[in-house]
């Protein structure tokens, strides 16, 4: 689950790269955009008008996510559940729902199950969560056993995090045991400035182990690729921004061994 | 009202330095901080650790937004009702409150009311939102005249925006028929990419003359004031984006002579 509440912090950016990273490598990977703004959607080329099967079906009508999927154009193998901006009205929508907080994780157990039956098991699933922690996000949280919390190099970026663990822990007493912080990626890191060290420092000295060595540079073409419909990775393979991402990817794999 | 779902295009950035920048001029400005983060309340140096009275009070428990307010002690003239940690509860309370919508009107109309008598009127009042669409948005959506709408220079920035159109509709329609937006901010403009140029070319074709010919350019001394509690106006007066921040502020006063 790729989520962080801060806004613009590069849950986005860092969900398709490390997706088509890791596709890339062979690995079936799944990508689930809960963000009604549908910028996962966009990035991966994948066709997402209001109306369209999307995950505001599968949350709100039980739709199954093996009829709402679409596959990646430019990478094979990764494969995405879109997001309309029929999500939009999906939070309010939810409270009222029964098991309001339990939607995605039975429809992703029910796929995760299917596709494991058709012998066609994911290596990875990513959700990319909106800026917030509302039901969106706590569906998430309420899915996945581990979060991979970008965070940026800039000052506000350690403010919001004493709130994103406090909302980790109450998940984990009253939706999901299992759920723990998975690995932390420091992004949009700027060389030029001394602001940006001493963030990376701060964290690093927070979380210890948890961090990636990995850190993402703020780079020109990570932000020019979605324009075209494409990640990092395709649309610049052997730029600074793409092979930071390919590390990041095979750090997170290494250190996946246990899970 | 700042707005804009998109998260990191400069919200709390263009709130803090706008207002700071009217303030230097002599006029009586109000900040509401509406985001649970709190980061206007941060780079106004305003306490507002948890269980601090703040903009929670005022919409919850129908606290006088004057026992709240404090004065920013680097900008006089500048008052600031601020947002603690305890505001992040607040989109699922006003779910089930009456007139959930209409909290913050109400307070904002009886505080602009009790300060007018007192002959202490203010000259403008910011509210500073969340980077979502829910129910601390609408209050500040509801609560407003105008929207002050930052559009970061990036791809993403515009994919947003038809969704934020969508939402002030629903507003003017069912909330506030008075809403419209007062202007458009282009920021983070990074003059090396011609992705920024393009992204500003595309949202003046769109928005016409509702967007400020000042443009705010990304800055190393804009993301670091905030470090020191301070905005880019008193941290590094005669900078790029102090100037910057100076020339939008003036011009909204030249466009907003009718408001
Ligand atoms: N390493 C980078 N270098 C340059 N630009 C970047 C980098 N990472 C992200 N960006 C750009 O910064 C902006 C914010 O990133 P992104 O949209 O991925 O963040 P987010 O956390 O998903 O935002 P939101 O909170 O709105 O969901 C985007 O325009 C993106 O293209
Ligand atoms: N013109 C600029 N130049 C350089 N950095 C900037 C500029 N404007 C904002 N920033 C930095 O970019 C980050 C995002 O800006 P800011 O927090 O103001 O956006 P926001 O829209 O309020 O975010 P959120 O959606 O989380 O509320 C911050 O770290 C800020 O310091
Ligand atoms: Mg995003
Ligand atoms: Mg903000």
């Amino acid at each position: 689950m790729v989520a962080n509440q801060k806004g613009g912090v590069g849950k986005t950016t860092t969900t398709v790269n490390i997706a088509a990273a890791l596709a890339q490598h062979g690995l079936r990977v799944l990508v689930v955009d809960l963000d009604p703004q549908g910028n996962a959607s966009t990035a991966l080329s994948i066709k997402h008008d209001e109306g369209f099967p999307s995950a505001y079906e599968v949350l709100i009508e039980g739709a199954d996510m093996a009829h709402v999927r679409a596959e990646c154009p430019d990478v094979p193998g990764l494969f995405v559940v879109p997001a309309t901006i029929d999500l939009s009205g999906a939070e309010i929508e939810l409270v009222s729902m029964v098991a309001r907080e339990n939607r995605l994780r039975r429809s992703l157990d029910a796929h995760l199950a299917a596709t494991e039956q058709a012998g066609d098991r994911y290596d990875y699933v990513f959700v990319d969560c909106p800026p917030s922690l509302g039901l969106l996000t706590v569906n998430a949280l309420t899915a996945g056993r581990e979060m991979l919390i970008p965070i940026q190099c800039e000052y506000y970026a350690l403010e919001g995090l004493s709130q994103l663990m406090r909302t980790l822990e109450q998940i984990r007493e009253h939706l999901n045991p299992d759920l723990e912080v998975g690995a932390i990626l420091l992004t949009m890191f700027d060389a030029r400035t001394r602001l940006a060290a001493q963030v990376a420092a701060e964290v690093r000295q927070h979380f210890g182990a948890q961090v990636l060595t990995t850190v993402i540079p703020r780079t020109v073409r990570i932000s020019e690729a979605p324009s075209y419909g494409q990640t990092v990775l395709t649309y610049d393979p052997g730029s600074p921004g793409a092979l930071a991402y390919l590390e990041a990817a095979t750090e997170l794999t290494h250190q996946g061994e246990g899970t």
